[in-house]
C-alpha cells in the first residue's frame, strides 16, 4: 500500500 | 429554531461519534432536520448525520439556520446534560449563540446553557447515489472490535467481500492476522445477524485509524452497515430511530 486517496477527489463540489 | 429531543443521550451520543473527526462544523437546520456535513482535516473522510424532524417534539423553524459550532465546546455544554434529560435546542433567526435547555424527567430541575456561535465557511460535497457492489451489515461492537485488534498490527486493514464471507486483514511489522465473518442469522436477536448483499466480489484498503474513530459511533446502533465498492469510498452508516450518522473513507491507493 502506497497511499492514501483524499474524500473530494470522489465526490463533487456543490 | 426550536427543537424538543426527548433524550439528550441522542445528541450527545451523535457528537462524541464525530468529535475527533471534525471540530468546527455547521449544524445545518431545515424542514427536513438537523444536518451535518464535514469532511476531517486531512480530507481522507466525511461524516454526513441527520437527526430528522420528527425525532423532535417539537420541531419548529421559521427560517433555514447553519449553527457553527465548536464541537468541543458543545461537548463541554452536553457534559452537563443527564443522558435521560429532555433537550431543547433553540436559536434566533440570525444566531450569535444557541441555547440549550436541559429538564429532568420530573419536571424539577432546568438547566439552561449558551454556546457562542461562529461563522464557518464550508464546502458541502455531493455525494453521488452509487449502486454499491457489497452491503455487508453486522453488529457494530464486533466491527469495533475487528479494528480495534487488527489495529495493533497495522495502520491499513484489506476487507473483502465476496459470497464466501467478508474478510478484514492486515500484516504488519510483528506478523499478520484475519478475520473473516460468514452470514448468519439470529432469529431470535437479529441485531446480531451478519448479512451481506453481494453484487460482485470487492476487495479495498482502508485505513484502520479512521476506521477506529468510526466505530465511537457504536453507541448510536447496535448494527452497522459497511457499503463498498471497488474504486470507490467506504460507506460506514449507524442507523438510529429518526436518523443517521454515515462516514465516508477514501480507499488506500497503488497496491
Amino acid at each position: 500500500v502506497t497511499g492514501q486517496g483524499s474524500i473530494n477527489s470522489y465526490f463533487f463540489k456543490k | 429554531l426550536e427543537a424538543r429531543l426527548e433524550q439528550a443521550g441522542v445528541l450527545k451520543k451523535v457528537v462524541d461519534a464525530i468529535k475527533d473527526l471534525v471540530q468546527d462544523c455547521n449544524f445545518d437546520c431545515n424542514d427536513s432536520g438537523i444536518a451535518l456535513q464535514a469532511m476531517d482535516n486531512s480530507h481522507v473522510a466525511l461524516v454526513s448525520m441527520l437527526l430528522k424532524s420528527e425525532g423532535f417534539s417539537p420541531y419548529r423553524l421559521d427560517r433555514n439556520v447553519a449553527l457553527g459550532v465548536n464541537l468541543t465546546s458543545l461537548t463541554k455544554v452536553l457534559r452537563c446534560a443527564q443522558n435521560e434529560d429532555i433537550l431543547t435546542l433553540k436559536a434566533e433567526d440570525a444566531p450569535d449563540t444557541l441555547s440549550l435547555v436541559f429538564e429532568n424527567a420530573e419536571n424539577d430541575r432546568i438547566s439552561e446553557y449558551e454556546i457562542k456561535l461562529m461563522d464557518i465557511d464550508q464546502e458541502h460535497l455531493g455525494i453521488p447515489e452509487t449502486e454499491y457492489a457489497a452491503a455487508i451489515s453486522m453488529p457494530s461492537a464486533e466491527f469495533q472490535r475487528i479494528c480495534r485488534d487488527l489495529n495493533q498490527l497495522s495502520e491499513s486493514v484489506a476487507i473483502e467481500a465476496s459470497k464466501e464471507g467478508v474478510k478484514f486483514s492486515c500484516s504488519g511489522d510483528i506478523g499478520s492476522g484475519s478475520v473473516t465473518l460468514r452470514q448468519h442469522n439470529n432469529v431470535d436477536r437479529p441485531e446480531l445477524s451478519t448479512k451481506i448483499e453481494l453484487t460482485e466480489p470487492v476487495a479495498l484498503t482502508f485505513s484502520l485509524k479512521y476506521l477506529v474513530n468510526f466505530c465511537k459511533a457504536s453507541a448510536l446502533s447496535s448494527v452497522v452497515t459497511l457499503s463498498l465498492s471497488n474504486e470507490v469510498p467506504l460507506l460506514v452508516e449507524y442507523a438510529m430511530g429518526s436518523g443517521f450518522v454515515r462516514f465516508y473513507l477514501a480507499p488506500k491507493i497503488g497496491e
